[in-house]
């Protein structure tokens, strides 16, 4: 049985940094 | 062409959480993403606000959905097929067609929205 990790459930959405 | 649908949505999926703790898709709940992301190190939450959902012009079949991620109100937009889950904050599983995710995955989900707050991950920043 594939066991799937919790992180590739939601979305990475990295804020673009402006500084 | 029938649609790549990534298995690890389908319900009765086992998925494991950074503690160790395997639990099924359909079962997770806020704190398993909220307890992950602090035992994991190097990543975190964020809270995604949906502000606009539309159709996509450019790849039809598509939604496009608009959100505001994290303290500082990014704007980010991603293109997904309207099965495609998002976990909401105190609500669990929702998408643009929940219909179409209990066809494809099984999963049953609640109608996402606009004001809806998902859970995204992001890189931790150093301190």
């Amino acid at each position: 049985v594939p066991v799937f990790p919790w992180h590739s459930l939601v979305p990475f959405l990295a804020p673009t940094q402006s500084d | 062409p029938a649609p790549s649908n990534p298995s690890h949505f389908m319900k009765g999926a086992i998925i494991q959480l950074a503690t160790g703790e395997l639990k099924r898709v359909e079962d997770l709940q806020t704190q398993d993403f909220v307890r992950s992301a602090e035992v994991s190190g190097g990543l975190k939450i964020d809270s995604s606000m949906v502000v606009d959902i539309r159709t996509s012009q450019q790849r039809p079949g598509l939604v496009v959905l608009h959100f505001t991620v994290g303290e500082q109100q990014s704007k980010v937009t991603i293109d997904v097929p309207p099965e495609h889950p998002f976990f909401v904050f105190g609500q669990g599983w929702s998408s643009c067609s929940p219909e179409r995710t209990a066809q494809l995955y099984g999963l049953a989900c609640h109608h996402l929205q606009v004001g809806d707050v998902c859970v995204s991950i992001t890189l931790q920043q150093p301190p």
